[in-house]
Order: C-alpha cells, then sequence, then structure tokens
C-alpha cells in the first residue's frame, strides 16, 4: 500500500483498499483542512466516507462532489483523487479557491459505490450497479442512479433487476443511496452538488426525468456554458451542455434532480472523457489531462456558488 | 476475472428516430446480451454498445439488414483490460 500521499501515483487506477488508504494518508497529512466522516455502510458492509474540506465553522455552506457512482467509471474516481489532492494545494495560493474554502466548506465522496467498485476489480470490470440481492430476484444490482426520490419509477428506468438501469423496490432503497439523502438532509446547507460521470463529454442540470425547464433554467445554462469554456480552454476538449432530459435523454430518479427538488439550486452533472475511442476503458494516460480540464469546470461552478448565496 | 476475449464495442450512428427504435428493439431482442453504453438517445448522439464475441455474427446482421451504420470502436476490449492491468501492476512496482 501506498506510505503517503506524495508518493501515491495520480497517473494511474487504484483499487478500493489503495484509494482508501490514500484517504486516511491524506487526511493525515492535511488535518488542518480536511477530515474524513463515514456516512453510512454498503450493501455489502464497506465504508462509506466522505471528505471534509473546511477551514472551521459550524454547518458553513457547501458544495458536495461525488464520484464513481457507476462503478465502472473509473476515471471519475481517479479524478476525484487529483481534485482532492488539487484543493489542498491551491488552498492559499488560487484567490477563488481560498475564499471559497473560507466562507465555504467542500464535500467529496470519491467512492460511492464501493461495492460496485471492489466487483469491477475482482470479478468484472464492467460492473455498473451496486450489489444489493433481494431474496428470489435472480438478477443482482440496482442502478444507483435511478434510486432517488425525484421522478423515481418514471421513464428512463426500468422495474427489471436484470436491467442496467433497474431502479430497485423503492426510492432510496439503496444504503449507498440513503447515506447520500440522510447526509445532505441533515445538514441543510449544501448549496451545490456535483455528480461526476463517465464518458461523452457532457455538463448537464436537471431535470432527468421531465423535458420541462425548471425555474432556474436560463442561470443553470449560463453556468454551464462558462464551465465548458472553462474546461475547453485546457486542452480543448468540446462538452455540449443543457438539461439531462434535452441534451442526453429522458432519466428518472436520479441523483441531480433529487438535489434540485430539494432544494440545491446548483445542481450538476458531468460526464467525463472519453472521445470516442475507450469508453469505460479510457487509459490511465488521460487521467491527468481529465481532472485539470474537470477542475477548471468545477472551479467556475464553485466560484459561482460561492458569488450568488440564496 | 471475467473474460471478454473477442467481445468488441460498435457505435452506431441511427438517422433517425426509426433507428433508434430499432436500436432499443435490439435490447429486447438481446436481453442481458448487449450492453449499451451510451444508449439510444437521440439521432445526434452516437449509440456504443459492447457485444459479446458470441452474439456478434447475429448484431452486425441485425444492423446490416436495417442500413444502420455502424463502425467498431474496441475491436477487443480483453485487450484493454490487459493493457489496463499491467499498467495498474507496473505503477505499483
Amino acid at each position: 500500500l501506498e506510505r503517503s500521499t506524495s508518493s501515491f501515483s495520480y497517473a494511474s487506477y487504484h483499487t478500493l483498499e489503495e484509494i482508501y488508504s490514500w484517504i486516511d494518508n491524506f487526511v493525515a497529512e492535511h488535518s488542518d483542512i480536511v477530515s474524513k466522516i463515514r456516512i453510512g455502510h454498503s450493501f455489502e458492509n464497506r465504508s462509506i466516507v466522505v471528505l471534509k474540506f473546511s477551514t472551521g465553522g459550524p454547518q458553513r455552506r457547501a458544495i458536495w462532489i461525488d464520484t464513481g457512482i457507476h462503478s465502472r467509471e473509473w476515471i471519475t474516481h481517479a479524478t476525484g483523487i487529483w481534485t482532492a489532492k488539487k484543493i489542498v494545494t491551491e488552498y492559499g495560493k488560487d484567490r477563488t479557491l481560498t475564499d471559497l474554502l473560507d466562507a465555504m466548506d467542500i464535500f467529496m465522496e470519491i467512492v460511492t459505490n464501493p461495492d460496485g467498485f471492489a466487483f469491477t476489480h475482482s470479478m468484472n470490470r464492467l460492473w455498473r450497479k451496486n450489489k444489493s440481492t433481494r431474496p428470489g430476484i435472480f438478477c443482482i444490482g440496482v442502478d444507483l442512479n435511478r434510486n432517488w426520490k425525484s421522478g423515481f419509477g418514471g421513464n428512463g428506468s426500468n422495474n427489471n433487476p436484470c436491467s442496467e438501469t433497474y431502479r430497485g423496490p423503492s426510492p432510496q432503497s439503496e444504503p449507498e443511496v440513503a447515506a447520500i439523502v440522510d447526509f445532505i438532509t441533515s445538514h441543510g446547507n449544501i448549496k451545490a452538488l456535483i455528480s461526476i460521470h463517465s464518458y461523452s463529454q457532457m455538463l448537464m442540470y436537471p431535470y432527468g426525468h421531465s423535458s420541462e425547464p425548471v425555474p432556474n433554467q436560463k442561470e443553470l445554462n449560463d453556468l454551464a456554458k462558462d464551465a465548458a469554456q472553462a474546461l475547453y480552454e485546457v486542452h480543448g476538449i468540446q462538452y455540449i451542455y443543457g438539461s439531462i432530459s434535452t441534451t442526453l435523454y429522458v432519466a428518472s430518479g436520479i441523483t441531480v434532480d433529487w438535489a434540485y427538488d430539494n432544494g440545491i439550486k446548483f445542481s450538476f452533472t458531468f460526464e467525463l472523457r472519453d472521445t470516442g475511442r475507450y469508453g469505460f476503458l479510457l487509459p490511465a494516460s488521460q487521467i491527468i489531462p481529465t481532472a485539470q480540464e474537470t477542475w477548471l469546470a468545477l472551479r467556475t461552478i464553485m466560484e459561482h456558488t460561492l458569488n450568488h448565496p440564496y | 476475472q471475467m473474460n471478454f476475449t473477442g467481445d468488441q464495442v460498435l457505435r452506431v450512428l441511427a438517422k433517425n428516430e426509426e433507428q433508434l427504435s430499432l436500436l432499443r428493439d435490439l435490447e429486447g431482442l438481446k436481453p442481458q446480451k448487449v450492453d449499451f453504453w451510451r444508449g439510444p438517445a437521440r439521432p445526434s448522439l452516437p449509440v456504443d454498445m459492447r457485444v459479446p464475441f458470441s452474439e456478434l455474427k447475429d448484431v452486425k446482421a441485425y444492423l446490416g439488414s436495417h442500413g444502420l451504420a455502424y463502425s467498431v470502436m474496441i475491436k477487443d476490449i480483453q485487450v484493454l483490460l490487459d493493457e489496463e492491468r499491467e499498467a495498474m501492476a507496473k505503477s505499483r512496482r
């Protein structure tokens, strides 16, 4: 296992154990600004861990970022790790990030689906769902991004347990989703939520379950445009942006719809690279370029959240 | 580890809603066989699907018979997975 975060290879993919070990080292090395919170456990009883970046103060306004809800999207976990490191290295140097962390907290869940992620390393690299089982049901797993209580059960989700978009028996039936819902709800002051997926280069906002524009559509669209432009300027990767239902497809019971319906105005979801060659098997050599460009988009959204309190 | 030797990812460009619908039908015709990496959404977006080696002939025939243009995005998934494993092992070393 890696001994410290300085010897950790950010340009490589890692197992769950390596990531959890990195988290422990990272928290120990940056204890003035980072702490680890265990918000629950997975179906197979693995810890669900969140990194908290804070310079102090109780229940500050905060930003939530999650990666890896679909376990085969390895580039998202790797981007999350790089981003976490970037936050601590830029604090005190980057004016925007420093102002942000002086006023707000950032929460990052790097492995949102630990059971699925472990399974991608041990059994099936292309596993997407979690690992929950139910008596009498042959197929395993629920799509954690169809299990949220917003438009649950509607179009773009599936009631067939064998489907990759199986929504589960009821909203928030999955412990991985329930843990986040409980945490964000009890926190009560999350102002932006960013859920990171891969691949196909998109930046989207609610709704997924409906083609009706959300009340803040113009502000979200303008912000998505700015974030996509910031991202493009790093390596020339073009993202399309818009609401989920009009940009990609109708999808019900998804994270960002739930966030928006629960008062988190700045709710976005990314689809990171690939540009059409590797899909979920993006080579590790592309981790850092992907993370670098994503950082600029994240920073744009975070800055807007800081400067537009509500 | 599950072996994906010979499995391919096909990129299909549907011209219209009718062709998208044919791709959606494929999911029903080959349940749990065709894994959509990018599902049939709208004609402006490509559809990527992983097809197991055992189904390749059938699926390509289906696409051909309905005039659906496709290219092979990944020729052999296992080759990429082996490279990925090797890169991880090398990084650890």
